[in-house]
């Protein structure tokens, strides 16, 4: 009793705005559909995904053509027939043209139906629902409804790719909680010539349904395509924001959408196979197809948004509203993430409200930073923690990343059983990651061969610093081996800017377009120049010279008339400030750090730089001198007046007295200048001069006091006389002097003006002689002895005795 | 349980230099069948041959193996069956 209306003609937008304005379609299961009617009092869902504040913005997803990579689509079910696509349709299993399902008892090939619903099923048609892009275009692809190899995926990847704006795909490897699997060579391939070339180069747009294995325990992060930078991972939540029985949780979902949660949650309303509806679609393949139909109506608010932009996008409208999840946190970037939701739920009327007025994100820079391959031992109930620090690679600006998008962790590991590893990563910023949890079921021995784990964790955080890798292994009762793993290398991959991806410094032409009156059309975006770019362009240009570009890759130079053009230094007399810009320094300055004269690094022809005040000084100032090798006044030596060197005093200042190259402070007599304290001091009493402390250092006797050997003594101590001389000055000046060695004491110099001698000896004419008397003539009598007397050696005890005759001789 | 051992197919992805001509020529050469290129992908070819099997744990051995061997072929790989399940 099925009675299809006409279906809406593109001629009949009045009535549909009509229809927008009051928001009601006659289609049998509107009313059901509570993800779209979330603001209604009546529903229990709390917050919105603004499916209808999109559309009243006018955005319902024409023009915008998704295709669902299934099992197949009812290209002939009444709800689909409007909008379906042939050429974004293709029968890989069948290698035909047809992508019709095949059927059976089961009904086994409805998935691709269900899912292609959900995006572009026709509104007010009194059929089933409403799809979220009513007015894309659908198509689908029969690709799993037979062998799936590397082959077949890669052609339904890269099907149409400049037809296709958006391929939605709700299949994966298994989720059984033990498989770890991924794109292989011909699928990366597509995914990668996708991003580069599809959508007339702006990238197809891959959305993914995150892994359903959470019963499993399971961990997407085990799956290669959620994994992929390139795909944007979907998560579900219930109508209560409760976490879905079936949900996995990894660091690489970006997003969330509604769909079916326990049993006594409501589910997804669809159409289904043999022109029927459907109100029991679940899991993650749900939630896949509502964010693409999503992210249709954004392109359709912008046509040129990249496969970047859109993933930007997502990560700033996505909101953590009511989704219930322990781990909630906000980046250094101010994002608020989670391993459940990614960065939440979407929102279609912020979506395009954002892409209206969207410029182009900067041009994606690949940091890939080196590896560290020391080979860490994982034992049993440790933790490995690995620190690297990331420069971002600043040596090469081609590769620069300073603002991250997504970081890419490649590992290696090795271990008796995959399932008892963890992995968390820490950014530089504290945010903390965790790539990887235990799978209980994952019994596996082959442990990780260059698998790439990937967070969005960090969308927006700066990319230099500290990364530190943390591995955990906890083993399980079923583990019979105690062979610990080894983490035997590990890469950072920065995904990401060099420039704020939101920065003024962009191209500042208004995008919005007025889009109650007025459907953008290709025409007003297209840029008008195709052409090289100058090499110092980072993001497009408008013409081929320096001061055509939309962004410099380096710095910038603004002129009078408000124009300004890249550079890829400042040029002399120039400095660049915090948002590179090249300003003017000081006049003299011919290199600084700033405008002011007290910020000079180095100094025009004819100037010095002034060590002290960076300024530039035409001629040094007193208490400076010349550095000729580096141009630069430096400071004198203390007290001094003027130098030539750094050790060279040639004058000193007031109270100060050169002494050699130095000045030191001139002290009265009496004192003396102690270099310690900085101060005259007192000499010791006995001293009228002296050049330092104790009476060991006078220079000269004060009044009644003899010198005597650095000493000022009041009388001649024994084995000195008293010596009388006349000075240059005329002046009689008296000094102890040492006796000759052969007298006790003495009158005068020399050997024959002793007055007494030492024990041993008697003094004999003013001489001292030896007083023994000889017994028999010892054997030592001869040369020898008159060696001894010669010598002066008869003192000594021993060789007197020895000598005895010898020595008793006079002479 | 599912099969752990690998599947292969009696479908190849191979890379050609040259243009769909010479593509064909190998094809027939070593007695495959040249399905075209694979989706997008610039000198990619589906090559497929009917007289191997279909489905096997052993990679395909035979006469046509020598097609790695032709100068013009850059790559080739024999399809593997993937598990793939819906979501």
């Amino acid at each position: 009793d099925y009675k299809p209306s006409p279906p809406l003609s593109l001629s009949s937008s009045a009535q549909l705005s009509q229809a927008q304005s009051n928001i009601f379609y006659n289609d049998a299961k509107w009313s059901s559909m509570w993800y779209i009617h979330c603001s209604d009092d009546v529903h229990n869902c709390q917050s919105d995904m603004n499916i209808m504040g999109a559309w009243k913005r006018g955005y319902t997803g024409k023009d915008v053509v998704v295709t669902i990579l299934d099992d197949g689509i009812e290209r002939n079910h009444p709800d689909l027939l409007q909008n379906y696509d042939p050429q974004a349709s293709f029968d890989v299993n069948g290698n035909d043209m047809d992508p019709m399902p095949r059927y059976d008892a089961t009904n086994e090939n409805k998935h691709g139906t269900r899912c292609a619903g959900e995006v572009a099923a026709a509104a007010n048609n009194s059929h089933c629902i409403v799809g979220i892009a009513y007015n894309a275009r659908i198509g689908g692809v029969r690709m799993l409804d037979g062998d799936v190899t590397d082959m077949v995926e890669a052609k339904s990847l890269s099907l149409q790719p400049q037809h296709i704006d958006i391929y939605s795909a709700s299949w994966g490897p298994d989720d059984d909680g033990k498989t770890v699997d991924g794109p292989a060579s011909l699928a990366r391939q597509a995914f990668e010539n996708g991003i580069r070339m599809g959508r007339k180069g702006r990238g197809s747009i891959f959305v993914w349904a995150s892994g359903n294995g959470g019963r499993s325990r399971d961990h997407c992060s085990c799956d290669g395509y959620t994994n992929s930078i390139y795909t944007i991972s979907i998560s579900s939540t219930a109508e209560s924001g409760r976490k879905p029985w079936y949900l996995e949780e990894c660091s690489s979902t970006l997003t969330t959408t509604y769909s079916s949660g326990e049993n006594y949650d409501r589910k997804i309303i669809t159409t289904d196979l043999r022109h029927r509806c459907t109100d029991s679609h679940t899991g993650t393949s749900a939630s896949a197809p509502m964010a693409a139909a999503i992210i249709a109506l954004a392109l359709e608010a912008n046509p040129l948004l990249s496969w970047r932009d859109v993933q930007h996008i997502i990560v700033k409208t996505s909101r953590a509203g009511h989704l219930s999840a322990p781990d909630w946190k906000s980046n250094a970037a101010g994002y608020n993430v989670s391993h459940l939701y990614g960065f939440g739920l979407m929102d279609a009327e912020a979506m395009v409200k954002e892409a209206e007025r969207w410029r182009q994100v900067p041009a994606q820079h690949v940091c890939v930073e080196s590896a560290d391959r020391q080979i860490r031992t994982i034992r049993p109930e440790h933790v490995v923690r690995s620190v690297y620090k990331a420069t971002g690679c600043t040596d090469n600006p081609n590769h620069h990343v300073i603002y991250l998008e997504h970081v890419v962790v490649r590992i290696t590991i090795t271990h008796p059983r995959r399932g008892d590893l963890s992995i968390n990563l820490t950014s530089p910023s504290g945010t903390k990651s965790q790539l990887l949890a235990n799978r209980l079921f994952d019994h596996s021995m082959e442990g990780f061969k260059n698998w790439e784990f990937m967070t969005t964790h960090c969308w927006g955080e700066k990319a230099a610093g500290d990364w530190v890798l943390e591995i955990y292994d906890s083993p399980s009762q079923l583990r019979s081996q105690k062979v610990p793993g080894k983490l035997k290398e590990w890469s950072l991959v920065l995904y990401g800017t060099s420039v704020h991806p939101y920065s003024s410094l962009r191209n500042d032409k208004p995008r919005s377009t007025d889009t109650l009156t007025l459907t953008p059309t290709e025409e007003e975006f297209t840029e008008e120049y195709n052409g090289p770019c100058d090499a110092e362009c980072n993001d497009g240009c408008e013409g081929p010279g320096p001061h055509h570009c939309i962004n410099c890759l380096n710095y910038f130079l603004k002129f009078k008339n408000n124009t300004r053009t890249c550079v890829s230094e400042c040029p002399s007399g120039f400095f660049h400030d915090d948002r590179k810009r090249c300003k003017k320094c000081s006049s003299s300055c011919e290199t600084c750090i700033g405008s002011r004269s007290d910020q000079c690094t180095t100094c025009r022809a004819g100037h010095h730089l002034n060590e002290g005040t960076h300024t530039c000084v035409a001629s040094c100032a007193d208490s400076f001198y010349l550095d000729y090798d580096f141009n630069i006044c430096r400071k004198c030596p203390e007290n001094c007046k003027k130098c030539n060197s750094s050790n060279v005093c040639t004058e000193c200042n007031p109270g100060m007295s050169l002494q050699g190259n130095r000045c030191q402070l001139t002290c009265d007599p009496g004192t003396y200048y102690n270099g310690h304290r900085r101060t005259c001091e007192h000499c010791h009493r006995t001293c009228a001069t002296c050049a330092g402390t104790g009476a060991e250092a006078c220079t000269k006797c004060a009044e009644g006091y003899l010198m005597e050997d650095w000493r000022c003594v009041l009388t001649c101590s024994t084995g000195y006389y008293l010596s009388e001389q006349t000075s240059d000055n005329g002046h009689m000046q008296k000094s102890c002097k040492m006796c000759d060695h052969s007298c006790y004491e003495c009158l005068g110099p020399g050997e024959r003006n002793c007055s007494s001698c030492v024990s041993g000896y008697n003094l004999e004419a003013g001489a001292c002689v030896v007083s023994t008397i000889c017994k028999d003539e010892s054997w030592a009598e001869g040369s020898f002895c008159v060696l001894v007397k010669r010598n002066n050696l008869c003192q000594r005890r021993v060789l007197q005795q020895l000598c005895c005759r010898t020595c008793s001789q006079k002479g | 349980p599912p099969c752990k051992a690998r599947i292969y197919t009696n479908h190849w992805a191979v890379r050609i230099a040259g243009g769909t001509e010479v593509a064909e020529r190998i094809a027939e050469k070593y007695g495959y069948r040249n399905m075209g290129q694979i989706g997008d992908l610039k000198d990619h070819y589906h090559f497929y041959h009917s007289r191997t099997i279909k489905r096997s744990t052993l990679y395909s051995r035979g006469r046509h193996n020598f097609i790695s061997m032709e100068p013009k072929v850059e790559w080739i790989q024999q399809q593997v069956v993937k598990r793939r399940i819906k979501r």
